[in-house]
């Protein structure tokens, strides 16, 4: 099963 | 000092319900550029951000840039007591640990105002870069709705595949499996029942049902969405708000291990 990403490994946090 | 009003209240009452049950406490950003929350839900796997721009306003006053923390749940329950007709207008002090929102309705024989208290909220600011999407896909926000509900009911995840041919809904669950394609139609005769593809190159990605059922509670606030997509970005769901901006959500996709 693939498994669910989180948003902070895409966008960095200010 | 903070008085915004808003002829549309309904539009506040939509987003509300568009958002309250993926976040739970938010903070309302007032600038001279309007009334902006972002926010992410509490995995942190689906963000929100809503812009209203200040010219959609009948009146903006916003004498210097604020940050409100609300509960969700607690602003929608007052905003629900707003009639569909009636101007909104939220009111703050400087320095005010509660907010106003006053309610008109048009004919003007009532007038009610319901008080609620801010909270401080640590939230944590994403910065999203611009980014070049392999494709977005324009289509009836109804259409959406009823693929993401009618899916759901088969799996958990949805595979979101487009090529030329046009945009795939795919899942599978313990029952057997669906795909729903829906071929780019620019033909009909009304612009918010099109389907409009752009593609630079075809991209397949997976995301859970779940989230993308929450984002369809926005449907009222526009007959049209666009899903854009990157292989190995998170897709982007916005719904713009008419003449005042938009709200979009954003989504990781899940990668096979």
């Amino acid at each position: 099963t693939p498994l669910q990403n989180n948003l902070s490994e895409f966008y960095f946090t200010t | 000092m903070l008085e915004l009003r808003l002829v549309q209240g309904s539009l506040l009452k939509k987003v509300l319900e568009a958002i309250k049950d993926l976040v739970n406490d938010a903070n309302f950003d007032c600038s001279a550029t309007g009334f902006s929350l972002q926010a992410m839900d509490s995995s942190h796997v689906a963000l929100v951000a809503l812009l209203l721009r200040s010219e959609g306003f009948e009146h903006y006053r916003c004498d210097r840039n604020l940050s409100m923390g609300m509960n969700l749940g607690n602003m929608a329950k007052m905003l629900k007591c707003a009639g569909n007709d009636d101007i909104i207008t939220l009111k703050a002090d400087d320095g005010s640990d509660t907010v106003t929102f006053m309610f008109e309705s048009p004919t003007q024989d009532k007038i009610s105002d319901f008080e609620m208290k801010l909270m401080d909220i640590d939230s944590e600011h994403l910065g999203i870069p611009e980014a070049e999407y392999h494709a977005i896909v324009r289509m009836p926000s109804s259409e959406f709705g009823r693929i993401c509900k009618d899916l759901s009911s088969i799996g958990d995840t949805v595979v979101i595949s487009v090529t030329k041919e046009g945009v795939k809904f795919s899942t599978r669950g313990d029952i057997g499996t669906a795909n729903i394609v829906c071929r780019q139609n620019n033909t009909v005769d009304k612009p918010e029942e099109a389907t409009i593809i752009e593609m630079t190159e075809p991209v397949s990605l997976t995301f859970a049902l779940r989230y993308m059922n929450s984002f369809t509670k926005a449907t009222p606030l526009s007959s049209i969405v666009t899903l854009s997509l990157s292989s190995d970005l998170p897709v982007v769901v916005e719904y713009k708000i008419a003449e005042m901006g938009y709200i979009r959500f954003y989504l990781a996709p899940k990668i096979e291990e």
